[in-house]
């Protein structure tokens, strides 16, 4: 089974 | 006071179309720059970004940095009333405006309509996205991708994603049974043909296909998409849109459990 992180894992938020 | 002209308004209608599923609502930046945006999926697992340049307007004129907060749903409803050929202006003169001001004109100027689009006010959630060297980017026929992405689709919900210095290919595993297509370097001078391989190292990654699909809606408005890829990194898929800038997309991975 696969899953999926946020974006904000890797991209910091402004 | 912010003005801006576009003299193919259809590349707007074309846009706004090409996000309109996958995000609701936006802030517009307009700097004396051009106009910018960002916004995620409301899953945070995709992000959509826009760069407007002030040299691909007709005319652009913006005083002071504005922020319009959008309902895409309701300037949707708006730009059906702009024709494919017109003209469309954005404009307000107030420094904190409640409203957006729409202008379409036909070619023979002899057709104007005028619209008001309330705005929002929107937290913004903005996220800095560095300038990364993808280690592997392809530059392909953007109808091409769009057609790998929908067949694909219709045997999984994921496709992988792998590069060699030769080619790219694109697999999949269903329940039905399982497949790949294989896209190979191609130095033709048609664009529909063209692959070009920019392979640093070569990267395997999994993405969701219902976002990919939804991506693929800006596919009328650039003949290529460059799908750029670093191993566990969010793949960016860029559309080039001729001088005015560009409409990007961030999805993140699929990752193993």
């Amino acid at each position: 089974n696969k899953n999926q992180n946020s974006l904000t894992t890797y991209f910091s938020n402004q | 006071m912010f003005e801006a002209k576009l003299q193919q308004g259809v590349i707007f209608k074309k846009i706004v179309d090409a996000i309109k599923d996958l995000v609701k609502s936006v802030n517009i930046d307009a700097s004396t720059s051009g106009l910018s945006m960002q916004a995620m999926d409301s899953a945070h697992v995709a992000l959509v970004s826009l760069k407007l340049n002030e040299n691909g307007f007709k005319d652009y004129r913006c005083d002071r940095p504005i922020t319009l907060g959008l309902s895409i749903e309701n300037l949707s409803k708006i730009l059906k009333c702009a024709g494919n050929d017109d003209t469309i202006t954005l404009q307000t003169d107030e420094e904190e405006p409640s409203s957006l001001k729409f202008f379409f004109e036909n070619q023979q100027a002899s057709k104007i309509s005028e619209f008001s689009l309330n705005l929002m006010s929107l937290d913004s959630e903005s996220l800095g996205i560095p300038d990364t060297d993808y280690s592997s980017v392809i530059q392909m026929s953007s109808a091409e991708f769009s057609r790998i992405c929908k067949e694909l689709s219709s045997i999984s919900e994921t496709v992988e994603i792998e590069t060699s210095k030769e080619s790219v290919k694109f697999s999949v595993q269903g329940d039905i049974g399982a497949g790949s297509i294989t896209v190979k370097n191609n130095q033709s001078d048609k664009d529909v043909d063209r692959v070009d391989l920019q392979i640093d190292q070569p990267v395997k990654l999994t993405f969701a296909l219902r976002y990919l699909n939804m991506f693929n809606k800006a596919v009328s408005l650039s003949s290529t998409v460059s799908l750029n890829m670093s191993e566990e990194n969010p793949l960016m898929v860029e559309y080039k849109i001729d001088d005015l800038g560009s409409l990007r997309f961030y999805l993140a991975p699929k990752i193993s459990d």
